[in-house]
């Protein structure tokens, strides 16, 4: 975890 | 996107509809704590400030938008509307709802995924959802008659913090990359604070009596 492209959630 | 994730995020819609229902067409907000929207209003700020620069799916853009939208506009509506902010029990709405932000904001400057502006901002979004619901919990506790819609809407919105829990679970097996501790503990803790109301919640449903929170 940890990229910016893993808050994929709301 | 699993099934979860969405039966979650449509559960938050609707918690949100059945608020704006009762705000927009009734003209009321009695029973509503405008210190939890005013809160919701930063933790949605704080959480999609990359919303024009990081693009994830136009599902996420859009939904990212109207929760943006309906929390800042509750709270207009709650302050500023000359019939609806008559209707808000200010009285019994005190939970210092500032004391919140600052240990959420030094919290999110200790613990975070990475020390950026960005993920800092979002730790903190995470943290502060997390408590945000503590002044409405109170405000329930002190209301005498909890109307239909009130109780519906604190009910939705535990309900999209389960299927949020089930989703990680489900990501976890199906995803092994996908680890949010941060998101996974604040979102357990957030979902514990539900677990007094829902069973009171479930009680009055079962009986067919009145919903009434004890203080």
């Amino acid at each position: 975890g940890g990229g910016d492209d893993d808050h994929d959630e709301l | 996107m699993n099934a979860f994730r969405l039966a979650g995020d449509m559960t938050h819609l609707l918690s949100v509809v059945v608020l704006l229902l009762k705000i927009h067409t009734i003209k009321s907000c009695a029973g509503i704590s405008l210190k939890t929207q005013e809160l919701y209003a930063l933790v949605f700020a704080a959480r999609y400030l990359d919303l024009f620069i990081h693009f994830i799916s136009l599902y996420n853009t859009v939904m990212k938008l109207v929760f943006l939208a309906s929390s800042f506009s509750i709270v207009w509506y709650m302050r500023r509307h000359k019939i609806v902010r008559r209707t808000y029990d200010k009285d019994h709405d005190t939970f210092r709802h500032h004391f919140l932000v600052l240990p959420c904001l030094a919290l999110a400057l200790l613990i975070n995924e990475r020390f950026t502006f960005r993920e800092v901002m979002w730790a903190f979004s995470i943290y502060l959802e997390a408590v945000a619901i503590l002044p409405q919990l109170v405000l329930l506790q002190r209301t005498r008659n909890i109307d239909n819609l009130t109780g519906q809407y604190v009910f939705f919105l535990g309900a999209y913090r389960v299927l949020y829990i089930l989703n990680w679970i489900y990501r976890y097996f199906t995803e092994p990359h996908f680890v949010h501790w941060i998101s996974w503990v604040a979102g357990i803790v957030q979902t514990l604070l539900y677990a007094d109301f829902f069973y009171y919640y479930i009680m009055s449903w079962k009986n067919n009596v009145k919903l009434e929170l004890p203080a």
